[in-house]
């Protein structure tokens, strides 16, 4: 280790580091789907293809390149040399990493080469077979044994043996050669949960994450029991009905606080508030400019264009339920509308309602090109 | 951006380059308001801290950012709950940036699709981005021209993966005009007759693109995620604790 002690990576994981060494070399547990069905379950890093971290390697193109080329059946053990590569295996006495023997590298090489360049890829550079130990030698290196799985856990392994991306199975393509990627693709079959009224299959994780997939969204249906005076959060959770539109976040994710604010209503864009979940007209009296700003922007609508006060019609059905400018409505900086309205006692004197035009800001122009346009020289 | 030509200064307002450290360009993004922009969610794999990345907008060539350019730190990330990293299946980051960009003739933002507002099938788009040509990575911001392609059709090329809703696709079979490398998070833009640009797709995924694999380019599909992408503004705007 360059420092005068062993940074806390090599002392954290017993690692032999003597000051003298410029690594300091440990083994860690294989996370890598990919490689989860080794014969061996510790790695360490750099790996033989550059690779610093597991990260790394998870997001590199050769972590997407084998498991393609797995598919072509090129090499029975191509899935296991490329998992040597991705993540060597960790001696944990020695801490040592084990290469694969070169004539493993060379078989791979020699019957896969060929098929990265029909579509014109070159073998990963980095993986130079004359790197590694001759089998046999006095350098151990790895070989696969006997029953070694050649799919990953990234596979879907078909009747026939050959593997195909996971993804392909049940997706209604035929993939397999002998077509087994399409049997059994009933979702109980399949450790999935079927939608209510239709065929389509989910993860149990998905019911009533929050987000519908479902057809009918009947995923998201029955998720929470909430008493009268609560609602039901977009993630389940049961908040009070009084607290619903007030301004602050008070569903962990901040869904008593959406859509809170509309404009749409039988006549014309009158604004309308959903405060403890039930409509509220928006009071004109002591309406104003800003207001009408922090509006359009609230809907993510650009700017007003237009405000009017609209008179009540006589006979309006049932009675109105108002909302009034807070008297400190400026002093709420950076909140939303809803929390600079307030209820009061009385209704709204002059029975006005505020109806408000937005129009979206500029967007998608490009005064820049014609600066260029009044050049006519040729 | 393979097959594309060299833009001109001012001429796409709304790029901005995604830059990391040492790294400089990593990925392309798109200014969407004054203080929001939006990026794919691959970029961010390893790198999730607002602090490591900057964006720079009204930029055209990468050496020479040039008095137009602006360059704004990032307040805050925001990779879409379902990103999936397996299928590339909603890849689609929101970014705050630390403050209101100033709007100049070469830093402008692209319009939003409205709700259920789609490209048609066989329209000509543009992408833009400083991704790799196939021989090498340019510095000067490159455009191409692609043709929107249907699902079912994209589908065609892909047998490896799953076109979803969430993804839009544009290209041509031969593959001549694409994105690549180091375009990811960048615009795909439709003009619409009053010469007004909104933008429909975000550079996702493809296959290899200096390989000699063929197909068109995946591009997150805008339109699904924009009632999404206003509820993440509103709720980081005015729902602050």
């Amino acid at each position: 280790c360059i420092a005068p002690s062993c940074p806390t990576a090599c002392v954290g994981g017993n690692a032999a580091c003597d000051p003298r060494n410029h690594n300091c070399t440990r083994c860690e547990p294989i996370s890598l789907e990919l490689c989860m069905n080794l014969p061996y379950n510790l790695t360490s890093f750099p790996n033989f293809l550059g690779h610093l971290s597991q990260r790394e390697t998870s997001v590199s193109w050769e972590s997407s390149l084998f498991p393609a080329l797995v598919q072509t059946g090129c090499y029975q053990y191509l899935m296991f040399y490329a998992c040597t590569l991705l993540v060597p295996k960790c001696d944990p006495v020695s801490l040592q990493k084990v290469p694969p023997c070169r004539s493993l590298c060379r078989s791979a090489k020699e019957k896969c080469e060929s098929v990265l360049g029909i579509v014109g890829l070159q073998w990963p550079e980095d993986s130079d077979c004359s790197q590694f130990p001759e089998d046999g030698g006095n350098a151990t290196c790895l070989l696969p044994e006997p029953g070694v799985d050649e799919c990953s856990p990234s596979h879907f392994k078909c009747r026939s043996g050959r593997c195909v991306l996971a993804s392909k199975r049940c997706d209604g393509h035929l993939d397999c050669d002998d077509h087994s990627d399409e049997d059994d693709c009933g979702c109980s079959e399949r450790a999935l949960w079927e939608c209510p009224g239709s065929n389509v299959c989910i993860k149990a994780s998905m019911i009533c994450d929050g987000f519908p997939d479902c057809p009918l969204l009947v995923d998201e249906d029955n998720c929470s029991v909430c008493r009268d005076n609560e609602l039901s959060c977009n993630n389940h959770q049961c908040v009070h009905r009084t607290l619903w539109c007030d301004g602050r976040k008070d569903c962990r994710d901040s869904s008593d606080e959406w859509d809170c604010v509309s404009l749409s209503d039988g006549s014309g864009p009158v604004l309308t508030v959903f405060r403890t979940a039930a409509e509220y007209q928006i009071c004109a009296d002591e309406w104003n400019h800003q207001l009408s700003h922090l509006t359009c922007r609230q809907l993510g609508l650009g700017v007003p264009s237009s405000v009017s006060m609209v008179t009540d019609q006589p006979g309006v059905p049932g009675r109105r339920r108002w909302l009034h400018v807070h008297p400190e409505w400026n002093q709420r900086n950076g909140s939303a509308l809803q929390a600079r309205l307030e209820k009061r006692s009385h209704a709204c004197h002059s029975r006005k309602r505020v109806s408000l035009v937005c129009t979206r800001e500029e967007c998608g122009l490009r005064p820049a090109v014609g600066m260029y346009s009044h050049r006519k020289k040729r | 951006i393979l097959g594309g030509r060299v833009s001109r200064r001012g001429a796409w307002p709304w790029q901005c380059s995604l830059q990391s450290g040492q790294s400089g360009h990593v990925c392309g993004c798109v200014l969407i308001a004054q203080r929001w922009a939006l990026t794919v969610a691959h970029c961010f794999e390893g790198r999730e801290s607002p602090e490591l990345w900057k964006v720079v907008l009204g930029l055209n060539n990468l050496d020479h950012p040039g008095g137009q350019s602006q360059t704004q730190g990032v307040r805050a990330i925001i990779v879409h709950p379902r990103y999936n990293r397996a299928v590339v299946d909603y890849d689609i980051s929101v970014v705050q940036l630390d403050s209101e960009v100033e709007e100049t003739p070469f830093v402008r933002p692209v319009c939003l699709p409205q709700l259920g507002q789609t490209p048609s099938p066989d329209s000509y788009c543009y992408i833009t981005g400083w991704g790799h040509m196939g021989n090498r990575m340019p510095f000067k911001l490159q455009e191409g021209e692609v043709r929107i392609i249907s699902l079912t059709q994209c589908q065609s090329y892909f047998d490896m993966k799953t076109i979803t809703p969430r993804m839009l696709c544009a290209g041509y079979d031969a593959g001549t005009v694409d994105s690549c490398m180091g375009d990811s998070g960048g615009p795909l833009v439709c003009e619409d007759g009053g010469g007004r640009w909104t933008l429909f797709g975000l550079t996702s995924w493809g296959s290899v693109c200096f390989s000699k694999v063929l197909g068109p380019g995946v591009y997150s599909n805008v339109t699904h995620f924009t009632p999404w992408i206003q509820q993440q503004i509103y709720i980081h705007t005015y729902l602050t604790d």
